[in-house]
């Protein structure tokens, strides 16, 4: 479910 | 496939009150907007992470209505104590993003 590499645009992480 | 929507019109409706009243831009809500009021959850960050992931079904970073209403969904079933799903469930994808 998660992008590779982490997502930028989820203000949570 | 017509599976009707998990978020009832009633709960709609209140949710579509929170989005207007966070004032969209161009019909969306940014992450920095959005962030506060999930975080008012005092649910756990990584809990909202996950509800941010499910919610955002387009990953463009913004919220618009129908993925808002989800997010909210999904935390007040988390209030509940319902645990949020690893991926989102075809009844609670939005009929305008299927």
């Amino acid at each position: 479910q998660y992008p590779a590499g982490g997502s930028s645009t989820n203000p949570f992480l | 496939m017509d599976i009707p929507w998990f978020v009832k019109a009633e709960e709609k409706m209140k949710f579509d009150t929170i989005f207007d009243s966070l004032f969209p831009v161009g019909g969306y809500l940014t992450g920095d907007k959005v962030k506060p009021v999930l975080l008012n959850s005092k649910l756990p960050v990584d809990v909202l992470g996950r509800v941010w992931e499910l919610s955002d079904i387009d990953r463009d970073g913004m919220l618009e209505r129908d993925e808002f209403a989800v997010a909210m969904y999904l935390v007040y079933r988390a209030l509940e104590g319902e645990p949020v799903p690893m991926s989102l469930p075809p009844p609670l994808v939005p009929p305008s993003k299927r």
